[in-house]
């Protein structure tokens, strides 16, 4: 564990505190994708599978446990809660995230470390990751205006990837066997994706106004 | 051993 990977995990703990905060705080979620967050919660449970089999450390744990938790929590708060299932912009949120799973599906089928169950899922995983934001942020883009806290969930939730990056990078550097070549590439194409974001978001931030997105 | 298999990272 080193400086970079504790960051981003850090940093991906708070974006969902982030957006547990929006919603509990607000009983809404206005802006908020559900089919990013039905994407992460597949990312997450085919990622751990192996939660209860290779137990590394308690932390390790923990935070498996709290990923599987809070996005399982969201979708059923936006799916069945009462008051918040009313905000969410259904007529908004139209990416055909369905087509998403199948590519990245097939992808790891074709490109994995080991054609095994587990392996297969992993990689599953790490390509939906990559691509999970994509609903979100055509959202973002239709609906315009980006209310403070779902801003901030989207830098968090981008930020946390490319801590990951610099830890990859640190572990290449001092680590023997260094084979993440899939989650490396697939972080950096899932860093990319907020590219933009994170420049509308720093100009906001530098001007000291509303996050806007160009339609 | 060979490939990097322990998966230690979330």
């Amino acid at each position: 564990m080193n400086i970079f990977r504790f960051a981003g995990d850090m940093t991906h703990l708070i974006s969902v505190l982030v957006l547990l905060l929006k919603i509990y705080a607000t009983k809404s979620c206005s802006g908020i994708s559900l089919k990013t967050q039905e994407l992460y919660a597949l990312v997450f449970l085919s990622r751990y599978l192996d939660l209860f089999t290779n137990y590394i450390s308690l932390y390790n744990t923990l935070m498996k446990l709290v990923f599987i938790g809070s996005s399982l929590a969201i979708v059923w708060c936006m799916r069945m809660h009462h008051a918040v299932k009313r905000s969410y912009d259904k007529e908004v949120d139209t990416f055909r995230h369905y087509y998403l799973v199948l590519a990245c599906f097939v992808l790891a089928t074709l490109v994995n470390e080991q054609f095994t169950l587990r392996e297969v899922c992993w990689a599953f995983s790490i390509y939906l990751e990559a691509v999970a934001i994509l609903p979100q942020l055509v959202l973002l883009q239709r609906s315009g205006n980006v209310d403070n806290l779902t801003g901030q969930y989207v830098f968090f939730l981008g930020a946390y990837r490319a801590f990951y990056i610099l830890n990859w990078i640190y572990r290449y550097f001092t680590e023997q066997y260094f084979t993440r070549w899939i989650a490396c590439i697939a972080g950096i194409v899932q860093t990319a994706l907020y590219a933009d974001f994170f420049y509308y978001y720093f100009i906001s931030w530098k001007n000291n106004a509303k996050l806007q997105l160009p339609a | 051993e060979g490939i990097y298999h322990d998966h230690d990272e979330l």
